[in-house]
């Protein structure tokens, strides 16, 4: 299909401007209100060792790009318009004008979809994919395509999954059936349960770049 | 678009099918996980005045068709495979397996989208969006397109609104601002709490058709 390779491509491009400024992109996908923007907010206020900047996609409006700027990180808001995924030509438009040399991470807020993105490499270092107890637990299962090209899941709201009768576990179990070489755990972004494992997650991917 | 105008026109027909027959299609779309599956149980457990049949859209699995089996009631699973929205040909095939001249209301169950349901036609007769207040307030102004297209929005999940810190009434508002004729209900599918307002809708969208 013409349009993935031409994205594959682009996301190429995107990948090597990453590494020449030595700066690492972490993907942030996942079903709509999962937390993803709670997440990456979590980052920038607690990994205070890294130079952080954000991407946040929507189709319009520019909500999540607002929370990042009232934490004073450089942020770029990308809109799709229609399209339920972002992809490496927007990408890179954002990239131009973020400062890439001062940077050490970049955060690139997908579109809330856990269908689209899939095959839309954006050229990111590592893809994670965020859900909630909240979608009901058989929402891994019904989905198996974007957890395949995932590096970290991250099961968030554990703190409510009571309230909605859902099991985190069976969750975890899908997504490591689906791709037995995914890391996954269990959060609440909210009570900050666990949220050392998401902070752990980055440095070490940063780490590796290194 | 051609792939939209030969939707357009399959929906036409699919429509015309269920007139001739007198059935009544309600589509049911919204986010992943807002409570679709539960309101057309619900649906099905209590309108005994009604022959009912649901049609379960999803990408891989028919998980959401069975629940619809255990409760006796002929059921269609539809596997899109990749797409991320049910389309009007896929429908026309379940509406082929289906004893029309014996049933008075069809549910079709849309993928969980918010963003790519939009657009395409089913040929149902009446479109309901449903969201959950865990999907995080601002999640109906980040959707307008889907909501223009709509007669009922359900915000469902009210009864765990503190958890989040979300606000149903916001949810309204946004819903409202987008297409002002819009009906908006909010309520629990799980405590059953304003779930007589779904099934008098329903109700009287089966009557207006009379
Ligand atoms: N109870 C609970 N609520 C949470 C948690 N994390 C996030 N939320 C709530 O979930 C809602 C959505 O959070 P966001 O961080 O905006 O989610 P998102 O994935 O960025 O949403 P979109 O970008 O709109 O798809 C908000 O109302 C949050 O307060 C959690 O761990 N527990
Ligand atoms: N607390 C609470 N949980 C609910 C409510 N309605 C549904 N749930 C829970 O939300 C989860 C999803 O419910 P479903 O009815 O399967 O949602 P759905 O929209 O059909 O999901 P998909 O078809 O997978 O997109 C389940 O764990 C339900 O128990 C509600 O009113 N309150
Ligand atoms: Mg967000
Ligand atoms: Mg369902």
């Amino acid at each position: 299909e013409d349009l993935l390779a031409a994205n594959r491509e682009l996301a190429l491009l995107n990948r090597e401007l990453l590494d020449a400024n030595k700066v690492v992109a972490i993907e942030v996908s996942g079903a709509i209100g999962s937390g993803k923007t709670t997440l990456i907010e979590l980052a920038a206020q607690n990994l205070k060792e890294y130079r952080i900047a954000a991407v946040a996609g929507d189709v319009v409006a520019s909500l999540d790009a607002r929370r990042f700027d009232k934490l004073g990180i450089p942020t770029i808001a990308l809109n799709t318009g229609k399209e339920c995924h972002l992809d490496a030509h927007l990408v890179s438009h954002a990239l131009e004008k973020l400062p890439l040399d001062e940077l050490d991470i970049i955060f690139i807020e997908n579109v809330g979809n856990l269908i689209c993105p899939a095959d839309f490499d954006l050229g990111a270092h590592s893809r994670v994919v965020v859900v909630s107890v909240t979608e009901g637990d058989d929402i891994v299962a019904k989905h198996p395509a974007i957890f395949r090209r995932a590096n970290l899941v991250v099961i968030n709201k554990v703190d409510i999954a009571a309230y909605v009768e859902a099991d985190p576990h069976k969750m975890e179990e899908d997504a490591r059936k689906i791709n037995p070489s995914l890391e996954v755990i269990q959060v609440s972004a909210r009570k900050g349960y666990n949220i050392d494992r998401w902070l752990n997650f980055i440095a070490r991917t940063v780490q590796n770049k290194r």
